[in-house]
């Protein structure tokens, strides 16, 4: 799953 | 990723695609904010410097690289073509666009996720993409009348606004750890921004009348 900081939305 | 986010992105990605097609076509680029478009372009800049440490998806890095170079084309268009430089409308464009900039970057300071490089630049890219849009909504109204493409440029950009919150309330139901509120508060002012605009617009599309906005 990805980490809370990593930001998947563009 | 849920199809709302998809559609978000899609509509997104045809704003810049209209707005690449009106200057090409027309040569000329009459009623678009170059400080909007700048402010954009930096928007992209600042919040996709993790290309370089995280990797999300083939999808995510592609459509990172669309916009930073099609935000960046569009800016350079505008300032440098011969020809479609002389169509800007300097004297309407006067928006202090400095200051949506110290604002955002002083509130990225004092709210963010973390307290380090790449998350102040990622806070202050979502803070300037939501005023972003001002300088162009007051050039519109400056100018009074809209053109077609200029109209659809910053309807379909809403559109993705709007598509954005839609992935937002079905990912806060969908997933157990959703909790991303810099992003949906900033991302809620956004899309108000637009509701003025959307009004003249429906209007506009309901008489079949060219898009006016009132002075």
């Amino acid at each position: 799953p990805l980490e809370q900081h990593m930001h998947d939305e563009l | 990723m849920n199809i709302f986010r998809f559609a978000g992105d899609m509509m997104h990605l045809t704003s810049i695609l209209v707005l690449l097609l009106k200057i090409y076509a027309t040569k000329s680029c009459s009623g678009i904010s170059l400080k909007t478009q700048e402010l954009y372009a930096l928007v992209f800049l600042a919040r996709y410097l993790d290309l370089f440490t995280d990797f999300i998806s083939v999808y995510n890095t592609i459509m990172k690289l669309v916009f930073i170079v099609s935000s960046t084309a569009i800016v350079w268009c505008m300032k440098r073509d011969r020809v479609v430089r002389r169509s800007y409308d300097k004297q309407l464009d006067t928006f202090r666009h400095y200051f949506l900039l110290a604002a955002s970057f002083a509130l990225a300071l004092l709210v963010n996720e973390k307290f380090t490089f790449q998350e102040i630049f990622w806070a202050f890219s979502i803070y300037l993409e939501a005023v972003a849009i001002l300088p162009q909504l007051v050039l519109l109204q400056r100018s009074g009348n809209v053109d077609n493409l200029t109209g659809q440029y910053v309807f379909f950009l809403g559109a993705y606004r709007a598509f954005y919150i839609l992935n937002w309330i079905y990912r806060y139901f969908t997933e157990t750890h959703f909790s991303r509120w810099i992003a949906c508060i900033s991302g809620l002012v956004q899309t108000a921004l637009y509701a003025d605009f959307f009004y003249y617009y429906y209007i506009s599309w309901k008489n079949n009348t060219k898009l006016k906005l009132p002075a």
